[in-house]
């Protein structure tokens, strides 16, 4: 189980902030992701897709990670929701 | 499963189809409507939705749920992604002018039936899941886990919701409670039959009299997702997790598994592999991989492509009996008193130091009509009408008691002691016959 190439963890970082895991990093301090709110995300998506938790991105997670789905998060705050219902109104 | 707090106010919904796939293998408009209709009679089917087809008016673009098929940036702020990647998306119920909307990406090869491409029936089903306001779910199975998983009914028509999203849904919109389900307003006068899907037909009364169960001489047996089956001849019988017989009556394997050869008459062996619940079966020097109950395209292939070579030199030609120890989860191939390894969790290879002779394996038959193994791990080891239980990870084990397949299997009744001149005989009206017996 090779560790993932530096540009594999980068998408795997956008695909976990894509579907709900991550939340979005905040833009007024451009803060970026902690290391341990990574791994938090990451043994999220394996919980819900049945993985063993490792909380690393390892070969059955970048294998499902690349598997075809549906494009709506797995995991959707209420923020978000209210954040969508707003751009549709507008 | 997980709601989003949203769902339509009402329980009459209309829907309308605003554009086709417009890639290979171009599926026909008719049968896009008849997999939609199929797919919201999925969920009409559990509770008091009707899902209506706008009429082919102006009334389609005010049709609740507007299915399209689009590609990349389509003008609602979430892009496609071209071949793979994501497959569609859906909006939640509720009052806004996209509430319900169904997109499905264009760049895909939407195909219904077959696995050369992405199945449109089961991405509907899930879609239309959040059009209702359902959100994605981990369980297993179920309809709307995130992740595509092919193909999900070999007949649209009697597709069934999993129990998972069967009450997802009813959260929402609770059990359906009128008397008999309306069906979609007989689609099949106004749309097309939905595309033709090998689907079972009803198998010909087999005539008992040829096939009696209670005699035993199967030809195969395979323990697949936890049912048993038994093949003899053109037909099988099917045992339930409970033990229990599915019908006395055997089907026609030819109804059920679709791809063998017309005419099959003969199996020689079936196991279900572990690593992607495939199911292989051999016959004669051939064996084919089985996704559910059809074949897989490219298949029958040679069964040289396993690489049996027997102690004096020979190719396998035909295989006896298949199996997946379950205490140490390899493969056993049985042919001609010998027997190969295999390990098949990532590349099928064999394993060294093979083949060994079938006396190995202490007091059951060296040339098994078929074997299975049970999740405790214990081997049966089926021959004529008896079986041997080997326990769990031993293959010497001392005493192996032969037991009868047509009462512990079969249901048949008791075979009444027969006293059979020049047997040894304990008491009287008892036998003891040797394994060869």
């Amino acid at each position: 189980h090779l560790a993932p190439m530096p540009d594999q963890y980068s998408r795997g970082v956008d695909w976990l902030s894509r579907y709900g895991y991550l939340p979005p990093p905040d833009p007024r301090t451009g803060q970026l992701q902690s290391k341990e709110g990574i791994e938090t995300a990451i043994k999220e998506m394996q919980r819900f897709a049945g993985l063993k938790d490792t909380g690393k991105l390892d070969s059955d997670t970048l294998k499902l990670m690349s598997t075809p789905r549906c494009s709506l998060p797995d995991i959707i705050g209420s923020k978000d929701l209210l954040k969508k219902r707003r751009r549709k109104r507008r | 499963y997980a709601t989003v707090g949203l769902r339509w106010k009402k329980s009459d919904l209309t829907w309308s189809i605003q554009n086709y796939p417009s890639l290979y293998p171009f599926l026909k408009p008719d049968d896009v409507k008849s997999i939609m209709i199929y797919a919201f009679k999925a969920w009409s089917d559990v509770t008091n939705l009707n899902f209506q087809a706008a009429p082919p008016t102006s009334e389609q673009d005010r049709a609740d749920i507007k299915i399209s098929f689009a590609r990349s940036l389509h003008d609602d702020g979430y892009p496609f992604d071209g071949k793979g990647g994501t497959l569609a998306h859906a909006f939640f119920p509720g009052e806004y002018e996209v509430a319900g909307d169904t997109h499905f990406d264009d760049e895909e090869s939407w195909t219904y039936g077959d696995d050369s491409g992405t199945d449109l029936f089961a991405v509907a089903v899930h879609e239309f899941g959040h059009a209702l306001g359902l959100s994605h779910s981990s369980t297993s199975p179920s309809i709307m886990r995130p992740y595509y998983q092919g193909a999900v009914a070999v007949d649209i028509r009697s597709y069934i919701l999993p129990d998972d999203d069967r009450y997802a849904i009813q959260s929402l919109y609770g059990k359906k409670i009128s008397p008999s389900a309306p069906s979609p307003k007989n689609p099949t006068s106004q749309l097309p039959k939905p595309p033709n899907t090998p689907h079972p037909k009803v198998p010909l009364k087999p005539d008992p009299s040829i096939q009696n169960r209670c005699e035993g001489g199967f030809d195969a047996v395979a323990n697949i997702r936890g049912e048993v089956f038994f093949f003899k001849g053109p037909y099988f019988w099917r045992i339930q997790r409970s033990r229990s017989l599915v019908s006395l009556q055997p089907a026609l394997i030819k109804n059920f598994w679709i791809g063998l050869p017309p005419g099959t008459n003969k199996i020689d062996a079936v196991y279900e592999r572990k690593s992607d619940s495939r199911i292989i079966f051999f016959i004669g020097s051939q064996y084919w991989v089985f996704k559910d109950t059809v074949a897989m395209s490219g298949y029958p292939r040679p069964l040289s492509d396993w690489g049996m070579i027997s102690h004096d030199g020979k190719e396998v030609k035909s295989v006896e009996a298949a199996f997946i120890w379950a205490h140490n989860g390899k493969t056993y191939i049985f042919s001609g008193g010998e027997f190969w390894r295999f390990s098949e969790a990532e590349q099928r290879h064999q394993d060294a130091g093979y083949p060994r002779f079938s006396s190995l394996w202490k007091g059951v038959p060296s040339n098994p009509d078929d074997i299975i193994t049970e999740e405790e791990g214990d081997a049966y080891f089926f021959k004529n009408n008896s079986y041997w239980v080997v326990k769990s990870g031993e293959m010497d084990q001392d005493s192996v008691t032969r037991r009868s397949t047509a009462v512990d299997w079969m249901r048949c009744p008791e075979p009444t002691p027969t006293t059979l001149p020049g047997n040894p005989r304990g008491r009287e009206g008892e036998c003891n016959c040797g394994i060869s017996g």
